[in-house]
């Protein structure tokens, strides 16, 4: 309240986040009855696991209502974030329904502080649970923001031991003087709280009660905590702000008045702690994921991570030739392959060897390039253009040399049957001219032989006549 | 419950209204 700090480390305490355990999904809701001096106080001890998925601080009446200075039950902030368990939260205006110090509703910082040193209680992104003062620097941290914050007056219990004498006075040591705030701490209330026990499971305390006539104060509230093994806790709004809600059913009795006089009423309050079903973190898994029991099952085969924010192309990460999209690898000038591992072929380059080499001849060009003055291998690839001329080429000259083949062949058979016929006709021709003739004496056929064949010379003998 | 709204009547405030919680 006394003083803002901008820069530099306040004293806080950080909590490593519990480990995963899916499916746990674990909320524990206590109801009890006890007596603090001989006075029978009811309240509530609310523990759930997973605080970073299943907690979160809500704006009154839904998102905007700090900015709009909304003031609404927690029944009905409750109902629209489907809340299991919920209880009024930090401290605001009664007169404009100003939200008062940090405010973190899942992600998005509606309210600052502007520094002022009063007591924090929030979840970072990675799951750590902080208590304690907090620098506006560190509540700006982006490298591990804040998920969730909210802001409350005292720190009830540091690292196990009661912090309230030192609380006050760093929350405001010139209000002891006053007594104001020395009233608040030990004035019997209705009171709430917030925290977190050894395993880092978030704790909820409520009780219920009436300023000056029923209820607890902060000393009693924090050796209730401290039986409860809380670890830190810090003191939220109380009196007639004090609201418990069960499955969207107040379930506490609240100690204002309604309009008629008869009966108590929710007071209409400001920010609202919330435990809810699992959520994933972040709730949408970063467009990239179907949120399922508060854990981000990844769609497409390329979306890892418990957010869904990372892109996996396997072991061999592209071959160190491309990069990892959702669609898989983008391969460099040069390289193709569902990893990148493949050179170009013949012919093509460029990213993803895409673009088809324009040099003449089709000749291959330079894979990362394009270039055609690097070549690859000598010869070129054969061009359709010369691929067809050479084929309609070749269909001409098989058909001339067939045509001609044709035409020489009836042209020798032509011959040879002129020039068998021609010596066929000369042979019939000398037979008949110089042919031998035979002769056969006639002897013993008519007792003498003719006088003709005595006269034939030579010895041949012709059984033929001629 | 349909009992009107609340007269804000159990005020607990940590610090005095006339302040207004102005920091030194």
């Amino acid at each position: 309240d006394c003083t803002r700090v901008r820069a530099g480390n306040r004293e806080h305490e950080s909590w490593p986040p519990p480990p995963a355990t899916p499916g746990a999904g674990g909320l524990a809701v206590r109801t009890f009855v006890s007596h603090f001096r001989d006075r029978a106080v009811a309240g509530h001890l609310t523990r759930a696991v997973e605080p970073l998925r299943t907690f979160s601080v809500l704006e009154p009446g839904g998102p905007g209502g700090c900015a709009a200075r909304r003031r609404a039950t927690v029944e009905e902030t409750a109902r629209a974030a489907d809340c299991r368990v919920a209880q009024n939260g930090g401290f605001f205006r009664m007169n404009s329904g100003e939200c008062l110090g940090n405010v973190v509703s899942d992600e998005r910082r509606v309210s600052s502080s502007g520094g002022l040193q009063n007591a924090q209680f929030g979840i970072r992104r990675d799951g750590t649970l902080v208590t304690g003062y907090l620098s506006e620097e560190e509540v700006l941290d982006t490298e591990n923001p804040f998920v969730q914050l909210l802001s409350g007056v005292v720190w009830l219990i540091r690292n196990g031991s009661i912090y309230i004498n030192e609380s006050q006075a760093t929350e405001c040591d010139e209000t002891q003087e006053t007594g104001s705030f020395s009233k608040f701490v030990n004035v019997i209330s209705a009171r709430t709280a917030i925290g977190h026990d050894r395993k880092g499971q978030l704790v909820l305390f409520h009780a219920d009660g009436q300023t000056e006539q029923r209820g607890i104060n902060l000393w009693e509230m924090a050796e209730f905590l401290l039986k409860q093994d809380v670890v830190n806790a810090i003191n939220l709004d109380g009196g007639g702000s004090a609201t418990f809600v069960l499955n969207g059913t107040l379930a506490s009795y609240p100690s204002d008045h309604c309009q008629d006089n008869m009966w108590r009423c929710p007071r209409q309050v400001s920010t609202v702690v919330c435990v809810h079903e699992p959520r994933c973190q972040p709730p949408d898994c970063h467009g990239h994921g179907t949120c399922v029991d508060g854990h981000c099952q990844c769609t497409g085969h390329f979306w890892r991570g418990p957010g869904c924010d990372e892109l996996d192309c396997g072991p061999s990460n592209c071959s160190q030739h491309g990069l990892c999209t959702e669609t898989g690898c983008r391969c460099d000038a040069g390289w193709t392959g569902s990893n990148c591992s493949e050179e170009c072929p013949l012919g093509w380059h460029g990213p993803g060897c895409q673009r088809p080499c324009k040099c003449e001849h089709h000749c291959p060009c330079d894979p990362k390039t394009g270039n055609c003055s690097v070549s690859r291998v000598k010869q070129c690839l054969q061009p359709p253009e010369a691929t067809l001329r050479a084929g309609e080429l070749s269909f001409f000259t098989r058909t001339a040399w067939l045509a001609l083949t044709l035409a020489l062949a009836f042209l020798l058979l032509i011959s040879t049957a002129a020039n068998l016929s021609l010596l066929l006709s000369r042979a019939e021709r000398n037979r008949r001219l110089h042919g031998d003739y035979a002769y056969h004496p006639l002897q013993e056929m008519n007792g003498e032989p003719l006088a003709a064949e005595k006269e034939q010379p030579g010895g041949a003998h012709n059984p033929f006549k001629d | 419950l349909d009992s009107g709204a609340s007269r804000d009547d159990d005020l607990l405030l940590p610090y005095p209204r006339a302040r207004a919680r102005l920091p030194r």
